[in-house]
């Protein structure tokens, strides 16, 4: 009786803004702070 | 106002599908213990950008009632906005009635148009829910839809197929290895404390005098204090973008991190990524501030060694070896 979600893997954003040559850009216009989601949560 | 911000998602790689509505319309969704609340783009989105994902249309469900509340979902510099709703969600053929959900109306410019996902499903705690919206789990749990009130993640090694997200259960067949169970030290992020980091030949170089982990699919490396991540590059003679010498990669040892009197390794071909022809260590800089101490967040990387249980009955965090 498992509820399972089988997860696939596929291309981070990153991967595809390199790929297209977007990442430069990206990280100029929005610098990446992976604090970000912890400091706007309130936790 | 509700706020979920996007960019630090822009690494993750793993998603499953969810199906909100009546009749369902289907979602690729990110599930994230490191935050609350669900979100899918909607109709009222109508640029290029949000054209790229699928999105929800209400007026297609007959079981979606509106709300006048507003969320806001920060994107870098921009943000996408919308409303709140409620309609139901199927995850993993559970049938969540009545669920509370963002659905975003605005969008913030075109990098959009390249996220792999179309919204975020959170699995971690109410009290960190923006506007205060019951998570997805709570209302398994509280609806008796889950045979257990846990849940529990396995990201593959290789990373390309069997991942998955169990809910109500534990699969045995993940944890011949045993269990080791780790209590929570706060109830709003999946969040432990961690006694110490031990570097290379068993020296304690970073969190020596402990320090709070989080637990979190929704972050793809090790993420660390950025005083510790200057250590850990130095021990490793890394440059201060990360980077290693290739040659050397495979002869590293693992890393440790001790958490309640434990140790849980993590080996190099897993903190060591190599892409391009370069190599670069999996650790990334970040400074949290917080009234119980620093904040290490453990994301796939670590999180691909271990079969985790995130118990809500008894709030604690189970960690099974894979290997």
């Amino acid at each position: 009786c498992f509820h399972k979600v089988p997860l696939r893997k596929g291309k981070s954003l990153r991967q595809t803004l390199r790929e297209h040559g977007l990442l430069e850009r990206y990280l100029r216009e929005h610098p990446y702070n992976p604090a970000s989601k912890f400091y706007s949560s309130g936790g | 106002v509700s706020s979920e911000p996007l960019e630090n998602y822009m690494d993750n790689e793993y998603f499953g599908t969810i199906t909100i509505g009546t009749p369902p319309q289907e979602f690729s969704v990110l599930f994230d213990t490191g935050s609350s609340n669900l979100w899918v783009p909607s109709v009222y989105c109508s640029s290029t950008s949000c054209g790229n994902h699928n999105r929800f249309n209400p007026s297609a469900s007959s079981s979606f009632v509106s709300t006048s509340q507003s969320v806001e979902i920060a994107y870098g510099t921009g943000s996408m906005t919308g409303i709140l709703g409620y309609d139901t969600v199927n995850v993993a053929g559970i049938n969540v009635v009545n669920q509370i959900f963002g659905l975003a109306e605005t969008e913030p410019g075109d990098f959009f148009y390249y996220m792999p996902f179309d919204g975020i499903l959170g699995l971690a705690f109410p009290s960190i829910s923006s506007s205060g919206a019951t998570p997805v789990f709570d209302n398994m749990m509280s609806e008796g839809l889950v045979a257990q009130d846990l849940f529990s993640v396995y990201l593959s090694n290789n990373g390309q197929s069997g991942s998955f997200v169990l809910f109500g259960g534990v699969d045995s067949s993940y944890t011949t290895n045993g269990i080791s169970w780790i209590p929570l030290s706060a109830e709003t992020y999946w969040q432990i404390s961690m006694d110490r980091y031990m570097n290379l030949n068993g020296e304690a170089v970073a969190c020596t005098s402990g320090c709070q982990a989080i637990v979190d699919t929704g972050t793809s490396l090790l993420a660390v204090p950025n005083n510790a991540l200057s250590i850990i590059q130095s021990t490793f003679g890394a440059n201060s973008n990360g980077e290693i010498s290739c040659s050397v990669a495979s002869t590293l040892p693992d890393v440790v991190f001790y958490i309640n009197g434990q140790a849980f390794p993590v080996p190099p071909s897993a903190y060591v990524i190599q892409s391009n022809g370069y190599c670069t260590l999996g650790f990334e800089g970040i400074d949290i501030p917080t009234q119980s101490g620093e904040i290490w967040i453990l994301g796939d990387i670590f999180i691909r060694q271990y079969y985790v249980i995130f118990d809500r009955a008894n709030n604690m965090v189970g960690l099974s070896p894979l290997s």
